[in-house]
């Protein structure tokens, strides 16, 4: 049931594509 | 003083001088500096010609230059303000001045909105968020029945659009954030704060010196 009451803007925010700490990483 | 290094370093196309994007973002003269030592990595890791291309930041993001994202377009496509397709270097400072952890929450929270208002109409709407959120599920090889999508999408917009009008405006966005602060939590990156260590930049730096 946790997927349900997870705001979906908050689940997006996970994204590895809106990571961008990896831009960083040598 | 001497002027010998000026003369000889050789800028990209679309540089500009550290001290011009400092005055207009959260950085310092040395940490734009050290911003063009990570510009000019990436900038040259597939094309080398001073720009960073799609799939050079594709390539920084995910270690594969062919790896699509719907997220990861965005950013680019916010990043690329003279929509060119290429990523200039001060197109790359003014972007990642946003994630500065001192740019003002505002910034982030209109950044975020812009990020997610996918066709460009002003409003976040209930389609969009629905396809970001089988992006995201895709992405991760998570596997949700429709319904639960559904389920999910709407309780998400009954919070946010608090007008009712079936869509969210930058004012309910603000307002949702406010309530839900984390949703901005990746529009900070904390290794700006230490770019000048990570990416030291003495070339450049002496050069300054030398204009000053």
């Amino acid at each position: 049931a946790a997927p349900v009451t997870m705001n979906a803007f908050e689940l997006i925010s996970t994204s590895q594509g809106l990571n961008l700490s990896s831009l960083f990483e040598k | 003083m001497g002027c010998f290094c000026s003369k000889n370093t050789r800028h990209t196309p679309g540089y500009e001088e550290p001290t011009v994007l400092a005055a207009e973002t959260p950085f310092t003269v040395s940490e734009v500096e050290a911003l063009y030592e990570l510009f000019k990595k990436l900038s040259s890791s597939i094309i080398d010609d001073g720009l960073i291309h799609k799939e050079e930041f594709q390539l920084a993001l995910f270690k594969n230059r062919n790896k699509r994202n719907l997220f990861a377009d965005r950013i680019f496509d916010l990043f690329d303000i003279k929509r060119n397709g290429v990523i200039e270097f001060g197109e790359f400072v003014r972007s990642l001045g946003v994630f500065h952890p001192n740019a003002p929450e505002a910034d982030k929270i209109g950044f975020a909105f812009r990020l997610y208002d996918l066709r460009h109409t002003g409003y976040i709407e209930r389609e969009e968020l629905k396809e970001m959120v089988l992006a995201l599920l895709q992405e991760s090889d998570l596997i949700l029945s429709d319904d639960i999508v559904e389920v999910i999408v709407d309780k998400t917009f009954n919070e946010a659009d608090t007008k009712g009008d079936g869509r969210i405006d930058q004012e309910e966005w603000k307002e949702f954030v406010s309530k839900n602060p984390s949703l901005i939590k990746n529009m900070t990156l904390p290794y700006l704060k230490d770019i000048t260590l990570a990416f030291p930049s003495f070339v450049v730096s002496a050069e300054v010196e030398d204009l000053e």
